[in-house]
């Protein structure tokens, strides 16, 4: 199975 | 003081219809710079970029940089009613609770504005910082969309894989599966029929085909679409608006859990 990774794991907020 | 004029006023019709089903109430940014947005879907898996430069706009006045909380599905409605020719004109005043959309047929013969209501948005901006990717591949967009949407008829998940043999699309599902390759092809009568692969590192990621089909919503913007992909970072898939910037959507990879 494959788990959807979020954006904020990615990019910071501003 | 608000007053943007976009000669092409399908752009902006175009532009809604790649972003409505995305993502519901969005803040529309206008500074010197351009008129932009950056939002996410609900989930928070996936993020719409726009940026229109001013310098694509006929007329462009905005006094002070101002950001206007929009519902897409009614700001698409009122579009819907702009001719594919007319000449589209966003107008707001400062500290009003409305916009207006001004359209004006190519003759000057049919001038209708249609006011929509604000609405205060929480928005979360987030920082995207310059990345290096490990391969970027341009090609047609209808060619993408074409992909996507065929492999989604067999699963729910893609894996783009680019190697110096190409780019693949993978997906499995239920009755089986599916691989669809593209080599790079730059023996084209039109550069934007071509496929180039810029490749630093073999790069394999693995997404939900559901929100590239929705990505794909932007295919008119574009004749070419660009898929900027690194290992560990969300893909992003950007239409070129010419002569006035970009779309781009970015989209978190799957992993194995």
């Amino acid at each position: 199975t494959c788990k959807q990774q979020k954006l904020s794991a990615f990019f910071g907020c501003k | 003081m608000l007053e943007l004029r976009l000669v092409q006023g399908s752009l902006l019709k175009k532009v809604l219809e790649a972003t409505k089903d995305l993502v519901t109430d969005a803040n529309f940014d206008c500074s010197a710079t351009g008129f932009s947005l950056q939002a996410m879907d609900s989930s928070h898996v996936a993020l719409v970029a726009l940026l229109l430069r001013s310098e694509g706009f006929e007329h462009y006045r905005c006094d002070r940089n101002i950001s206007m909380g929009m519902n897409l599905n009614n700001m698409s409605k009122m579009l819907k009613c702009a001719g594919n020719d007319d000449i589209i004109t966003i107008k707001g005043d400062d500290g009003s609770d409305t916009v207006t959309f001004m359209f004006e047929s190519p003759n000057q013969d049919k001038i209708s504005d249609f006011e929509m209501k604000l609405m205060d948005i929480d928005s979360e901006h987030l920082g995207i910082p310059e990345a290096e990717y490990h391969a970027i591949v341009k090609m047609p967009s209808s060619e993408f969309q074409r992909i996507c949407k065929d492999l989604s008829s067999i699963g729910d998940t893609v894996v783009i894989s680019v190697t110096k043999e190409g780019v693949k699309f993978s997906t499995r599902g239920d009755i089986g599966t599916a691989n669809i390759v593209c080599r790079q092809n730059k023996t084209v009568d039109k550069p934007e029929e071509a496929t180039i692969i810029e490749m630093n590192e073999p790069v394999s990621l693995t997404f939900a085909l559901r929100y590239l089909n929705s990505f794909t919503k932007a295919t008119p913007l574009s004749e070419s679409v660009t898929v900027s992909l690194s290992s560990e970072l969300p893909v992003v898939v950007e239409y070129k608006i010419a002569d006035m910037g970009y779309i781009r959507f970015y989209l978190a990879p799957k992993i194995e859990d």
